[in-house]
C-alpha cells in the first residue's frame, strides 16, 4: 500500500494542472501486484476523490478511468461493491462531501457512475446505486 | 492457504 500511496499521491497533486501518465501508469501497474492491491487501491481512490481541492478530486477520477480500462477482473469487481460505490455516493450527497466538492467534481463522477451501468450491465450493484441516485434526485436523466 | 482478501461488502448507503 505504501507504494501504491506514493504513486497515487504525485499522479494527484493538486499543484501540477497536467496528467501525469507515468505515474498514472505506474499506480495502475502496482494495482495488479498482490491480492490487496486493488481493495487498497480503490480505498485511496476514494479518498483522493473525495478531496475539496477540485485538481485533486479531478485527477483522482483521471486515475480511476485509467485502473477502469486497464486493471483486470479483481480491480472491476471490487469498484463494483457497495462499499466503493458508496464512497463515490458521499461525494454526490449534501449530507456527506457533495457540500465541499465541485460542481465538476460531482458532475464526472455521476459520469462515471452511468458509464459503468452501461459497461458493467452485469454489475447489479452498479445499476442499484445508479437508480437510487435517480430515485433521490440527486442524478436527473 | 486462506487469503487475507476481503469478500465482504456493505449496505447501499441511504442518502
Amino acid at each position: 500500500p505504501g507504494q501504491l500511496q506514493r504513486w497515487l499521491n504525485e499522479a494527484t497533486d493538486p499543484s501540477v494542472s497536467e496528467e501525469n501518465w507515468e505515474c498514472i501508469q505506474r499506480f495502475c501497474e502496482q494495482v495488479n501486484v498482490g491480492t490487496e492491491g486493488p481493495l487498497f487501491a480503490l480505498r485511496l481512490l476514494a479518498h483522493k476523490i473525495q478531496s475539496p481541492q477540485e485538481r485533486e478530486a479531478l485527477h483522482a477520477l483521471t486515475v480511476l478511468e485509467t485502473c477502469v480500462n486497464n486493471c483486470g477482473d479483481r480491480f472491476h469487481s471490487e469498484m463494483a461493491k457497495f462499499r466503493f460505490l458508496n464512497e463515490l455516493i458521499k461525494v454526490l450527497s449534501p449530507k456527506y462531501y457533495g457540500i465541499w466538492s465541485s460542481e465538476k467534481v460531482k458532475s464526472r463522477v455521476t459520469e462515471v457512475i452511468f458509464s459503468w451501468t452501461v459497461w458493467f450491465p452485469q454489475e447489479v450493484k452498479i445499476q442499484d446505486a445508479y437508480q437510487m441516485l435517480k430515485k433521490q434526485g440527486i442524478v436527473k436523466e | 492457504t486462506a487469503s487475507f482478501h476481503d469478500d465482504s461488502d456493505e449496505d447501499l448507503l441511504n442518502i
